[in-house]
């Protein structure tokens, strides 16, 4: 009988104990749809993207949109107050989360947003850098893998310019941000763990 | 569980909202 639902993208971490599994996950969907979709109207204003096969476009959609949603949404993960902020705008304290039953998965996220939110980046900056989190050819069932990979090298050349440019005394945070990359692989794959103990549940 | 994204219904809401765009795409 879980009771909680640990993922900000619901508009709260309560879950109604009378409703089956199928209903909460029916209202969690309502809530987190609407993100999703934001996602893929983003993609589309990406300047060739367009021009990929629909199946390539289904297959980083699919791969990346967990991670475009951890860097959008970065900003809820509040370091210093040590909160959380939930779709519903209510702010839950990380001890009250421990409590409801997050583990490293929350702290891990709190981690990223920390070095995330660290580097300051502008908007422009954070959008650019979001194009390269989904352009990403190494993602499995890519059937076109030179085209994915121009797009992405195109994307990458970009982000790197803009850096450049509005952080002339701060070499590294081009760096920086190529290794929030990796991290945000790792954060895909403790995030498709937890929903597996969602389905089990 | 090899495929959260379409066992949760990602894909759909992917495929759908891409769909609009080339429905929308002038021909």
């Amino acid at each position: 009988n879980r009771m909680h639902l640990l993922c900000p993208m619901n508009t709260s971490p309560h879950v109604n104990p009378h409703k089956s599994g199928h209903g909460i996950w029916e209202e969690f969907s309502h809530s987190f749809t609407p993100a999703v979709r934001e996602v893929v109207e983003f993609a589309k204003r990406i300047p060739g993207f367009s021009d990929l096969s629909q199946h390539d476009q289904v297959s980083l959609l699919k791969a990346g949109t967990f991670e475009v949603l951890v860097v959008r949404f970065a900003s809820l993960f509040d370091v210093k107050d040590r909160t959380v902020t939930f779709l519903g705008g209510t702010k839950y304290s990380v001890e009250a989360l421990r409590a409801m039953g997050a583990g490293d998965f929350l702290t891990s996220m709190m981690d990223f947003s920390e070095n995330l939110m660290g580097l300051s980046l502008s908007e422009e900056e954070m959008s650019l850098f979001t194009t390269v989190v989904l352009i990403s050819a190494d993602r499995s069932g890519i059937e076109n893998v030179n085209s994915v990979e121009a797009l992405q090298e195109t994307l990458i050349r970009h982000l790197k310019g803009l850096i450049t440019k509005n952080h002339t005394n701060e070499s590294a945070i081009f760096t920086k941000l190529l290794l929030r990359l990796p991290e945000l692989r790792s954060l895909n794959n403790m995030h498709s763990e937890q929903l597996l103990a969602f389905k089990i549940h | 569980f090899s495929d959260p994204a379409s066992n949760l219904g990602l894909e759909d809401i992917i495929r759908k909202a891409l769909m609009g765009n080339l429905e929308e795409r002038p021909e």
